[in-house]
């Protein structure tokens, strides 16, 4: 553990916290895709398999649990709770041309050739592109509530902390290096550039998030 | 060297 990770963890643990914040005081799910929510669902379950054959730590084992439970809460709020306020009309990403190639992806990339080794490549090139269609909403409509840019902000800063991990992890650890996910870390990393432009040079300002016409 | 999953990141 290096303080790049742990950064990278919380801000990933912040931005569910900033969702459902937004979701319970707004009461409401406007702006958010479920679609991208399904596909977190699936990543996590996915790749989290191994709680159940390798004990990493308590604090490994907590944060599985947590992405699973709460991205699953998510979607309960999102599909009964506050059911009225989602629009499927705008949330339109076709999600089997991400599924397909991931899937195909993970039978030509992993690491061993097993159940769980290729379903936990699968979940990190799932993980890479699972944000494109909550991206194309927000494309979509143009303009995002603040706190929806703040939870996309520490999603992104999570996946941005991971790079200088895997650098600080390859010059500390003999040269280990995992190109699964730095390649897919990098691809979801560079998803967000547009975003955090806009992010950085609007919310931040203080304006609100809008994309030009 | 080498090239393999870290299993600790999440």
């Amino acid at each position: 553990m290096n303080i790049f990770r742990l950064l990278g963890d919380l801000s990933h643990l912040a931005s569910i916290l900033i969702l459902l914040h937004k979701i319970q005081t707004t009461r409401s799910c406007r702006g958010i895709s479920f679609k991208t929510q399904a596909l977190y669902v699936t990543v996590f379950v996915t790749r989290y398999l191994d709680i159940f054959t390798d004990w990493v730590s308590l604090y490994n084992f907590t944060m599985k649990i947590f992405f699973i439970a709460s991205t699953c809460y998510i979607l309960y709020l999102m599909k009964m709770k506050y059911r009225p306020t989602h629009d499927p009309s705008i949330d339109t990403f076709r999600v089997e041309y991400l599924l397909g190639p991931c899937a195909l992806l993970a039978l030509l990339f992993h690491y061993r050739f097993t159940v769980l080794e290729v379903l936990w490549s699968f979940s990190i090139f799932l993980e890479s592109v699972a944000i494109l269609p909550q991206l194309f909403m927000l494309q979509r409509t143009g303009e995002a509530e603040t706190i929806t840019t703040h939870y996309l902000a520490a999603l992104g800063a999570y996946r941005a902390l991971y790079i200088p991990n895997w650098i600080y992890r390859y010059f500390t650890e003999s040269g280990q290096i995992d190109p699964i996910a730095v390649t897919a870390g990098l691809v979801q990393t560079a998803l967000y550039l547009d975003f955090f432009y806009v992010y950085f040079t609007k919310v931040l300002q203080g304006q609100k998030f809008e994309l030009p016409a | 060297t080498g090239t393999e999953r870290s299993k600790d990141e999440l």
